[in-house]
């Protein structure tokens, strides 16, 4: 069986809320490592890979590999539920057709319980290589909304080029061009505002605006983004969570001319 | 205009 206490059912809340626009139904695989989900979206273009570690957890117990079956939005319904300080409890039998949630007011004596039902869901996962990746970018998550949502205004598509001397992303549309370039740049007060880039070769790609909109509303999760690019493969962008936990977001790249 | 390309390019199938 499986029992997850999370600390604060805000998380998942957020989680969820950051992927359900993504992907709809989705298998939770949960073993005694943890709670982890990975999913492509209807175009086979984006995918989500959440990886909720068993230390997240406490306790954490799951006796054998069980996959949860659930649709996004029903269990969205379930989270909103719960308020953000409660303690999210997750439950499952072995081969279960419901997954239990118990939300536990800390404050007060208040429990509140659901049952989702469960979907079979046969879902492919696809083999992500190791990649060393050629430039590696940390940044603020805000920051990285707001040039994704700005460039947005004038384009469908941003060229993301990483040089020794920066990051640029650019952009052109019907009314005209934009480009936001960001240095390496360190705030000994402020180290959440710290730009690092990281970088073994030039990269330059063309990714798809109206998909990095939507991997941001991952960025109320983690203060800071990490990019990592290199030429000819899929963008990666990862929202690092406590206890080695995270949510990463894959897209793949406009390719040629 | 590039094309966008799709993940099954990149990431094995089992």
């Amino acid at each position: 069986m499986l029992e997850a206490r999370l600390e604060q059912a805000n998380l998942l809340k957020k989680v969820v809320d950051a992927i359900k626009d993504l992907v709809q139904d989705c298998n939770f695989d949960c073993n005694d490592s943890g709670v982890a989900l990975q999913a492509m979206d209807n175009s086979h273009v984006a995918l989500v890979s959440m990886m909720l570690k068993a230390e997240s957890f406490s306790p954490f117990r799951c006796d054998r590999n069980i996959a949860l079956g659930i649709n996004l939005t029903s269990l969205m319904k379930v989270l909103r539920c719960a308020q953000n300080e409660d303690i999210l409890t997750l439950k499952a039998e072995d081969a279960p057709d419901v997954v239990n949630l118990v939300f536990e007011s800390s404050e007060s004596d208040r429990l509140s319980e659901y049952d989702i039902k469960l979907m079979d869901i046969d879902q492919e996962h696809l083999g992500i290589p190791e990649t060393e990746y050629a430039a590696t970018i940390t940044m603020p998550s805000a920051e990285f909304q707001r040039i994704c949502r700005d460039l947005m205004a004038l384009s469908e598509s941003v060229a993301i080029e990483a040089t020794k001397d920066g990051v640029k992303f650019s952009c052109s549309g019907d009314i005209g061009n934009g480009a936001v370039t960001l240095r390496s740049h360190t705030n000994v007060e402020k180290p959440d505002l710290n730009v690092e880039i990281a970088l073994s070769e030039p990269v330059a790609l063309t990714f798809s605006l109206k998909y990095l909109v939507n991997f941001c509303k991952a960025s109320g999760l983690s203060s800071t983004v990490k990019l990592c690019l290199s030429n000819e493969v899929p963008l990666l962008v990862e929202y690092g969570l406590a206890s080695n936990s995270y949510l990463r977001f894959y897209l793949a790249p406009k390719i040629g001319d | 205009p590039p094309k966008q390309a799709t993940l099954g390019k990149f990431f094995a199938r089992p």
